[in-house]
């Protein structure tokens, strides 16, 4: 893999890095509103 | 219910805790610091890549456990719903204020009217975003749905205490209590379908005549009875429901007779059940059946 490869691969997972924290964010955001509301 | 995730959570200073790779690079020669350089670059790319591919997989993992977290969480309410207020209380008392459902906090698409809250457009918005991206849609809304509700008239024996109605479909009792107004206790019961099927059953006695049996469904079945002649599977409460409804004009012996058919149905029905689960007796089938053949064959 040449340089350019590399780098387009690095931002594709970075990409998709942040999508998945994103939606961690709101998994657990919800997790914790359903936990909440337990109590 | 701890909230510990016993997880470490991806670390963001985990970038700043990578030692600096020191590359020494000759002052002496111009091609050889250029060739090094490039060198160094598509090293660098390729740690950084590895470190990248390393955090995907942690977040991939928190997410998993999370997800698993909140939706045992979200059963685990609903099983408290569902022991706490039993049957449908709500559509009897309209006074009573209705308990909130998860739905309704989380802001789920549940078919009520829209809160206009913002917190609860945030969750709907982040419900269905997660729903998008997670692509693991479950069906937790099915039975927060606005049901239909329907009441039956049912004689019965005085000194039958068992509260049930045969009405073509199974059922399974999941509480019972003793109301204000009546002395004879209410029986709830779920579609033994539950919780594909969200209809619930609730069977109490007459406070002005205890000789009848006063059975209130809410919901539709979303399958077929045990009687698949029974036809429509979006009947409600059963097609015997309607059977049922002309008992309250008085005509017991019609009623005796179909309840004794749809008990033997359900009876038989039963019976094959049992049967065909029986491996001694699927096996003791397929003998019979393959030394028939072979007489037949013979002669």
């Amino acid at each position: 893999q040449n340089a350019s490869e590399l780098r387009e691969e690095l931002n594709r997972v970075n990409s998709e890095n942040k999508k998945l924290t994103e939606m961690l964010a709101t998994v657990w955001e919800n997790y914790h509103a359903l936990h909440h509301h337990l109590e | 219910i701890s909230l510990n995730l016993n997880i470490n959570a991806f670390d963001r200073s985990f970038p700043a805790k990578l030692p600096e790779e020191e590359v020494k690079v000759s002052t002496s020669a111009g091609v050889e610091r250029k060739w090094l350089v490039k060198e160094k670059s598509a090293s660098e790319l390729r740690e950084e890549l590895n470190r990248v591919y390393s955090e995907n997989k942690k977040i991939k993992e928190t997410l998993e456990t999370v997800c698993e977290k909140y939706y045992a969480l979200h059963h685990h309410l609903e099983k408290l719903q569902s022991r706490k207020s039993p049957g449908i209380d709500h559509i009897e008392q309209p006074t009573k204020k209705r308990k909130q459902d998860p739905a309704d906090f989380l802001g789920f698409p549940n078919g009520k009217t829209e809160n206009s809250s913002s917190n609860q457009d945030h969750h709907h918005q982040q419900y269905e975003q997660k729903n998008q991206l997670l692509s693991c849609k479950r069906p937790i809304t099915d039975s927060f749905n606005k049901a239909k509700v329907s009441t039956v008239y049912v004689p019965a024996d005085s000194s039958d205490t068992s509260l049930t109605v045969k009405d073509g479909y199974q059922w399974r009792k999941y509480g019972q209590k003793v109301t204000r107004d009546n002395p004879s206790p209410r029986a709830y019961f779920r579609c033994s379908f539950a919780p594909s099927c969200p209809v619930k059953k609730k069977v109490q006695r007459s406070a002005e005549d205890p000789s009848i049996l006063v059975a209130t469904y809410e919901g539709t079945h979303n399958h077929l009875g045990p009687n698949a002649s029974e036809g429509d599977a979006t009947s409600q409460g059963g097609s015997s429901t309607v059977t049922l409804d002309m008992v309250h004009g008085g005509q017991r012996l019609a009623l005796e007779k179909n309840e004794r058919g749809t008990m033997q149905e359900v009876l038989v029905q039963q019976m094959a059940s049992s049967l065909t689960n029986d491996s001694n007796f699927t096996a003791a089938l397929a003998a019979a059946i393959t030394g028939r053949l072979m007489e037949q064959s013979r002669t």
